[in-house]
């Protein structure tokens, strides 16, 4: 790439060896911020169908990816701001609580956070749970309340934190996209632990409805229905990288 | 005040006047000796050729560019010449041993994003400023 004159035709080019071949690749990714290249555990063959996380993380790559020539517009996709980054969350620990007629139903998740960065500012938190037609609450009115899981207690319930409520039918079928921004403040006072997210289902009557019952899918739906946490953020100026 | 320039090699090249000459307006300095101006060329980076679509979702790669070109005094309008890159020039000319010529370089940069997996199989999808090359100039 330099103004001087190129080499004739002909003369031999010097091919990269394995090892600047390897120094190479750590350039670029240290120039796409990653410390090593990523090595993500290949599915099993059976289940490699699309999964909801990477669909819609596809949609928001397009969205993103339209607004790359031009920094100055604004964004074309009312959900990504300004952010720059976005990770999906997909590794969940399940829990359902349905026990008795008085106590009130609900169901967990908790999500893994170790892989969020740090000194990046959440610009927003989403929750996406699919919800299929209830066949049980015909003409039903439900609330969904989601609650962040500050501490938990063998002796009594857990502290929350509420989140986020959302009303609709219960005949509704879609993707559930629950707000849980606000939970992010606590994320980094507490990044070594796992983040609990607990959803309740009542009717207009205020009766405690089990989620499932609800349509509300959990881990055990096909993949391209599963739930995830899909967060937004804003990065902050990167640190000058160490000189090589 | 000129400094003298340190572990600089004079060039060997016929396409600089003499110090006491300033180019008249027939002289060919500009694309003389069939260099090109500087201007933005080709450059594609590929995640395939890398090897790394087992993690890299989208793209596959991006057109990176660069800018390659010659800098040399009167600098065209195409050159998005700084006023600062035109004086450096016109000094080159009259002291080519003590101040060099402006450099051709990106002087609009755009983003790229890239969707992949981590290793704990979530999806990131991250915009990388300043990785393509949007026009060059002289600087």
């Amino acid at each position: 790439g330099g103004p001087g004159p190129r080499p004739p035709p002909g003369c031999p080019q010097r091919r990269l060896g394995a090892r600047e071949r390897r120094d190479m690749q750590r350039e670029i990714l240290a120039v796409l911020g990653l410390p090593g290249r990523p090595r993500p555990r290949a599915p099993p063959a059976a289940s490699r169908l699309p999964a909801s996380a990477p669909l819609f993380m596809l949609d928001l790559y397009r969205a993103m990816a339209s607004d790359d020539d031009d920094d100055d517009a604004g964004p074309p996709e009312r959900r990504l701001g300004r952010a720059d980054l976005v990770m999906s969350f997909v590794n969940m620990v399940e829990r359902d609580h349905v026990l008795g007629r008085q106590e009130p139903h609900w169901k967990e998740f908790l999500f893994d956070l170790t892989q969020i960065p740090a000194g990046e500012a959440v610009t927003a938190a989403e929750f996406r749970i699919y919800k299929e037609p209830s066949t049980q609450l015909v003409n039903r009115t439900l609330h969904v309340s989601t609650f962040q899981v500050v501490q938990e207690h063998s002796n009594r319930e857990s502290d929350l934190f509420f989140l986020d409520l959302q009303t609709l039918q219960a005949g509704d079928e879609g993707w559930l996209v629950l707000d849980v921004t606000a939970a992010s403040d606590r994320w980094l006072l507490s990044r070594h632990k796992d983040l609990g997210l607990r959803l309740y289902v009542e009717t207009e009557d205020g009766l405690s409805v089990d989620p499932g019952r609800a349509g509300l899918l959990g881990q055990r739906a096909p993949r391209s229905r599963r739930p995830f946490m899909v967060t937004f953020f804003r990065a902050s100026p990167s640190p000058g990288r160490a000189p090589r | 005040a000129l400094r003298p320039l340190k572990r600089r090699q004079p060039k060997r090249t016929n396409e600089l006047p003499q110090p006491n000459k300033l180019p008249g307006i027939f002289d060919a300095v500009h694309g003389s000796n069939g260099r090109q101006v500087c201007r933005r060329h080709e450059l594609y980076v590929s995640f395939r050729d890398l090897g790394w679509l087992d993690w890299v979702i989208a793209p596959q790669g991006y057109s990176a560019y660069y800018c390659e070109g010659e800098c040399s005094f009167p600098l065209d309008s195409c050159m998005n010449a700084t006023n600062h890159a035109i004086l450096q020039s016109l000094v080159h000319l009259m002291k080519p041993d003590a101040v060099p010529k402006a450099c051709c370089a990106p002087t609009k940069l755009s983003a790229t994003s890239v969707l992949y997996y981590d290793s704990s199989n979530n999806v990131i999808l991250r915009k990388h400023r300043n990785m393509v090359v949007k026009a060059c100039g002289c600087h």
